[in-house]
């Protein structure tokens, strides 16, 4: 057999060396490229949302510059009129909103601190806004859950939706908080 | 060197001047009102009066606009937020005043004037930058410069009438500093370099909207300057954090346009086969996976492909690049072409080896692009005659001619790393459904079959083998090409000792065997 | 084996790394609503 680095046997010394020493991981079996944060099989073209080579998910569509008449852009004086963002005077339509549509960001966390405020339970492993149905007591209750009817919001149909439920009381998120060291940001 | 004196203070004045009222209220829309009261006080400083002045305002500018974000970055009290917020305040306006500058600059209709100030501000801002990184080495800062590129990109690429009749302009402008500030030549640069060149507004630009795919030649050669810089820590295998990052970024980059614009990858694959160092495989098989969107690829594991049934399989696939200016020196081009008519000389073939190698090329003896070059003009040669001879390439129809006779000669007499490259360039043409595909998978299998040493047949595996066990994406010609050669019993495959050289490469050919069958 | 140059060039690739780009870098300023980043529960909706 072909016994350098040209052969079989030097494509399986190259493989071998692979499983130790990770710096070699990203050429010998490759990346598995569907964990690049691009969806693949997208039906439109990845391009106009693709947000940085460094980030794995696309762009959030707040994020990308549209150009529109000047007077549309809030302006750095116009900012200082506008009044400051304060989420305890939103509804809950526009809370969920900020908490969808922020990820990553601060936002997306003081969203979810707000709802908390409001009794509302982030499910962690169901992913969903949970909250109890007024008025409908839950039909079993236990120290570590219970049962009942509840109301749900439905992100793809942006509605609340009412739900025969068993809610174990572990797998609820508890108070979520903002971190300390906000990013302070002079425009805010 | 030579400012006049006072020229720095002027400058500084009216920089300050300008970004105050860049940001007044009383700016305007898109400035317009600053901008034209601006341009009076450039004037009575006597700024325009010559171009010479006028360039050392615009390096001033830069470096003063530079100096103020090193002294923002280096306030360690600060949040990053902040410290954009601050450098971006100037930076912006800054970017403002070039765009207005450039849009008013001669009357409307007269783009000379416009693009040649657009060329000499990003001259200057490249100049700087290329200063600011050898003095400064590894404290380098991309970050005033990433944001005047891509600010000053966008202006320009704004849906105002003034610049539709210069976009190609625009676009030419900004990639020729690109290619000045390719990574070889600001590697302390490269992260924002490549932030740039696959922005969505760039890509959409030079990709997309660019009519007559105008861009794409531009592109390519942008992306083969990142490849070259990339070449040689991929080629040893051995990426540190920061250029596995940048390895990722460019296989993201990749996808973007394998998913988006596959036919460029498709048009400029042979390009970029000549650049891609041949351990990099799976940045290789995402490129020659590419295939145009209108066409729909047969499953390679169908049972029973007649793939020289298939109705694209005649038809060669575009070349845009010019190939064959890659054969040199001349003469050897001109005993090759002699060679393929006549057979003559036949010290051709003897001459061969030594043709390929070459002395400078660190990490190999070999001429990869000549290589390339030669496999895919002998082959095109090869396709040519064949039709003239009303056949279509076939195990028996690719034997026994002067094409023929080079290939085999070439697997014959190079040794393993001359052979190995050499039989990586016919991989490298098994992509979709393609005249070019059909032949050399034909010419591959046909080498391995009447191979006259083990070690060919070894290598030809080996070729294949290494292409397939990365992840995906796997180009189809390459999968129909190893599917042909493990099952059909002609080639004798399983009886071969590199199969079951060792457990793990006997589990890997039984696997993929399994997942043909 | 890396020649000088090639070693030059990841001194400076491995500098410039500490300090990427960020993607709000390539993004107008957002007086009202600017981008905060911060690590959040990796349960709560990426996308």
């Amino acid at each position: 057999m072909v016994n350098d680095q040209f052969g079989m046997v030097g494509l399986l010394t190259f493989i071998r060396a692979a499983e130790t020493d990770p710096n070699l991981v990203a050429l010998a079996p490759g990346i598995d490229l569907t964990t690049l944060g691009l969806n693949l099989n997208s039906p439109e073209n990845l391009y106009s949302t693709f947000q940085s080579p460094w980030a794995d998910s696309p762009c959030r569509p707040q994020d990308i510059d549209f150009h529109v008449h000047s007077e549309y852009l809030t302006n750095i004086f116009i900012r200082e009129k506008l009044a400051p963002i304060k989420l305890n005077r939103y509804g809950e339509d526009l809370l969920f909103f900020l908490f969808y549509m922020n990820n990553g960001d601060v936002l997306q966390l003081a969203a979810a601190v707000e709802l908390y405020n409001r009794d509302w339970r982030y499910h962690k492993e169901d992913r969903v806004w949970i909250t109890r149905a007024p008025g409908m007591d839950p039909s079993i209750k236990t120290n570590s859950y219970e049962k009942g009817t509840y109301y749900f919001w439905d992100a793809p149909s942006w509605r609340k939706v009412a739900k025969e439920f068993l809610l174990e009381y572990d797998k609820l998120e508890d108070r979520p908080h903002l971190p300390h060291t906000l990013h302070h940001n002079p425009n805010q | 060197f030579d400012d006049p004196p006072g020229l720095h203070e002027k400058t500084e004045f009216l920089l300050r001047e300008w970004v105050n009222m860049y940001h007044s209220p009383a700016a305007g829309r898109d400035s317009t009102k600053a901008f034209s009261m601006f341009v009076g006080q450039m004037h009575q400083q006597g700024i325009l009066k010559t171009d010479d002045l006028i360039t050392r305002f615009f390096r001033l500018s830069t470096e003063m606009c530079v100096d103020l974000c090193y002294r923002a970055l280096n306030e360690q009290t600060h949040s990053p937020t902040l410290i954009r917020a601050k450098c971006f305040h100037t930076l912006d306006a800054f970017v403002r005043l070039i765009s207005l500058l450039v849009k008013h600059s001669g009357d409307s209709t007269n783009s000379v004037t416009k693009i040649n100030l657009l060329n000499k501000v990003l001259g200057i801002v490249a100049g700087v930058l290329l200063q600011d990184h050898e003095v400064r080495n590894t404290e380098f800062q991309q970050l005033p410069y990433h944001r005047i590129f891509i600010m000053l990109f966008i202006e320009l690429n704004a849906p105002e009438q003034v610049l539709d009749g210069i976009n190609f302009q625009i676009l030419t402008a900004f990639c020729n500093t690109f290619h000045i500030l390719r990574p070889r030549k600001a590697p302390g640069f490269a992260y924002a370099w490549l932030e740039l060149i696959s922005h969505r507004v760039f890509i959409g630009r030079m990709l997309a909207i660019t009519p007559q795919q105008r861009g794409w030649g531009m592109y390519a050669q942008l992306l083969i300057d990142l490849i070259k810089f990339l070449s040689p820590f991929l080629r040893n295998a051995d990426l540190t954090k920061a250029a596995q990052l940048l390895y990722k970024g460019t296989l993201r980059v990749l996808l973007v346009l394998l998913h988006d614009f596959p036919e460029f990858l498709c048009d400029y694959h042979y390009l970029f086969c000549d650049v891609i160092p041949p351990n990099c495989i799976q940045m290789r098989n995402l490129i020659l996976s590419a295939f145009p969107r209108n066409m729909r690829l047969p499953d390679p594991f169908t049972p029973n492909l007649k793939v020289d049934m298939l109705s694209d399989i005649t038809h060669p696939p575009r070349i845009v690049t010019n190939f064959t200016n890659m054969i040199q020196p001349a003469s050897f081009k001109k005993d090759l072409d002699s060679y393929l008519k006549s057979r003559a000389p036949v010290t051709f073939l003897s001459d061969l080896r030594s043709n390929l190698q070459v002395s400078n090329e660190p990490g190999t003896r070999y001429s990869i692009p000549l290589i390339n070059a030669l496999v895919l003009y002998v082959g095109t040669q090869a396709i040519t005659y064949i039709h003239s001879k009303g056949q279509t390439p076939s195990m028996s129809t690719i034997a026994h001619s002067s094409h023929m006779d080079i290939f085999q000669n070439l697997a014959v007499d190079l040794d393993t790393e001359g052979r190995y490259l050499f039989l990586n360039a016919i991989a490298n043409q098994l992509r979709y459904p393609n005249s070019h595909t059909h032949y050399f998978s034909c010419t591959l299998l046909y080498l391995f079959a009447e191979a006259n040493t083990e070690a060919i047949q070894e290598q030809i595996t080996r070729v294949l083998l290494e292409r397939l066990i990365v992840n995906r994406p796997h180009p189809w010609g390459l999968l129909i090409t190893f599917i042909e050669l493990i099952k059909n019993p002609s080639f004798n495959f399983w009886n071969h000792e590199f199969v079951h050289c060792a457990p793990e490469i006997h589990k890997l050919f039984e696997s993929v065997a399994r997942s043909c069958t | 084996p890396l020649n000088k140059e090639h070693l030059y060039h990841l001194a400076m690739l491995d500098s410039s790394y500490h300090h990427l780009p960020h993607p709000s870098d390539s993004e107008r300023l957002r007086h009202y609503l600017p981008r905060n980043p911060c690590p959040t529960a990796a349960y709560y909706p990426q996308l």
